[in-house]
């Protein structure tokens, strides 16, 4: 039980290596055991490099590197351990469009055998939706849902 | 195992009836302010078994039943199914399709059904638990939310790997 | 002194009105004391229609229509007691371009008289400024700035 | 009474001399993620009189020292200084301009400077104070933060009231 912890915590940090290495397209990043004798109760740090940067606690990135680093560390526990459903509101917010369309083009590859309900403002991220739902309010106060499907992107 | 169709009821902001299908790969939402895309979020973490109204935005639980618009009477209860499709049998039901859904209606205690029969909020919350599907783990991650992993201490962080395990 | 703000929470609630009124185009917002024959400890509530809708409590509000109510809270306490220089570091990100235009609109006429310095991604945003500045890390984990005047949004 | 100038030298990303001039009016910065523009306000807040260094993100106070780059050394201080325009001495000082300075080695304890002169934190928190320029009240709202009114508690509330009446 401790055990299948501490294998699971070794994969995610050489999932997590991967998924931060192409989000961010380089640096360094680990999830490591304070103290892996005691996998009953250990607690658990992660810290990254950017590439070309020299710092290495998390507290101090940018709004938009520290969105990254939160969609490389789910998409590390994804291939550990996947959920079949996947809901993001407006992640994407604080990412400017490079960062974004890594993240996407990211989702995309784990849409195949994940599903993805994702909320989001930015015009760049609806260009990859399978399905696109408008929501509006033509009578105020009352919410109604019209879909639009496009197949090309799959 | 995928979601197939939400409908919801007199839940928040949608009074009327609304029903939409979900397909396989990326669904996107999108929509003008307040027009009601977290609120679908919402329906879908209170129909699996949210039980902290905080985190859904509301002070009390009647806070999620459909308050009235201009000219539009209150709702007299908030009511939310999810259609899951489970031919691969993820889900611990031997079923195609799995039915989830939720009632809440005014001044009484709130009802849970899976598949048409009455069960305890519990039930749906172990059900999805076992796939990792939960309104407060790393598969759902709300507005202004993307940060708070980074901000979890030690000992969260491995609560989070707990689960992920 | 107690007066004094007694006075104070009376007139920015006139002002709240107005600023709400004209970033939300119309609705009824208040702010009020809890005991106002206790103006040495009162604690204060603030609470607002949105046009159509009847919730009355901030917090069922979504991100953006938050983000709007903190600006014209904010607006209306400068009619108050306006400060010389006023920062905002990507308020905008979770407002759509209908109510961004009214917010940025509503911060040029302050900025006659109040200095603004903001950060956005926004490219609508961007429209708004009299001067504009480019940060950079040409020179990976070094920040660079360059800066760009415009006189005709003055 | 406006901010003309702010010179950042070994801020956090700002590792080389950095100056910049602002205007009357909309001042908009913009820029790729992590390039610095949140930085920019830290420095700003750090010289006014932030003392939480959590509120700038950090540990501890030495976190604002640059801690170099890819073949650049670290820096051994930083330094941030503002130069505010005082024509109409709206700020209690008899002076057209106005600089203020703050400065922190490494393993020594931080100066202060208004024109040149070494003050104590409090004198500059006072001075700006006056015109309600502090690092935390409502004249600076930081990224992530601008739902932060809305979640004040009454009493809270009461105090943003107190700085503004
Ligand atoms: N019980 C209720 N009855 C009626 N309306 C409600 C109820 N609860 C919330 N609302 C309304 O729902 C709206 C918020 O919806 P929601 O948060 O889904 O918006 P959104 O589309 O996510 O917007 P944004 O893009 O700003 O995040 C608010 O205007 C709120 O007043
Ligand atoms: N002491 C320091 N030395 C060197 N670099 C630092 C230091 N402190 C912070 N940084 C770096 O500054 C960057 C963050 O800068 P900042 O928050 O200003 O970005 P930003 O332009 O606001 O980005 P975003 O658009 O994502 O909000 C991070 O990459 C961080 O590593
Ligand atoms: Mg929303
Ligand atoms: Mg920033």
């Amino acid at each position: 039980m401790a055990e299948k912890f501490g294998e699971a915590v070794k994969n995610i940090n050489e999932y997590f290596s991967k998924t931060f290495g192409e989000l961010f397209e380089g640096g360094e990043a680990e999830i490591k055991m304070l103290d892996s004798h005691n996998l009953l109760e250990t607690g658990i740090d992660i810290s990254a490099k950017l590439p070309g940067k020299k710092v290495n606690s998390l507290n101090l990135l940018s709004g938009g590197e520290k969105a990254l680093v939160t969609g490389a560390l789910i998409f590390a526990i994804f291939l550990q351990n996947p959920t079949p459903v996947c809901i993001f509101d407006e992640v994407d917010s604080p990412m400017d469009e490079a960062n974004l369309v890594r993240f996407f083009r990211m989702i995309r590859k784990f849409s195949k055998d994940i599903q993805f309900i994702i909320i989001t403002h930015n015009k760049k991220s609806m260009e990859f939706a399978n399905t696109l739902y408008g929501i509006t309010m033509a009578k105020k106060g009352i919410s109604k849902v019209i879909s639009i499907e496009f197949e090309d992107n799959k | 195992m995928r979601l197939k169709n939400i409908i919801l009821k007199g839940f928040k902001s949608f009074s009327n009836k609304t029903s939409f299908d979900f397909t396989d790969g990326l669904n996107i939402i999108i929509g003008p302010n307040g027009s009601g895309k977290s609120n679908v979020v919402d329906a879908i973490r209170w129909v699996i078994g949210e039980k902290s109204i905080k985190t859904l935005r509301g002070h009390s639980m009647e806070d999620v039943i459909f308050k009235g618009a201009e000219n539009v009477n209150p709702a007299n209860f908030a009511e939310v199914t999810l259609l899951f499709s489970n031919k691969a049998r993820k889900l611990n039901i031997d079923s195609d399709e799995i039915e989830i859904k939720r009632v809440l209606v005014k001044d009484k205690s709130g009802k849970f059904y899976i598949n048409g029969k009455t069960v305890r909020m519990k039930e749906i919350q172990k059900l999805l638990g076992n796939i990792g599907f939960t309104s407060n783990g790393y598969s759902i991650i709300q507005q202004g939310e993307i940060e708070k992993f980074i901000n979890y201490s030690s000992g969260e962080k491995r609560i989070l790997f707990e689960e992920a395990a």
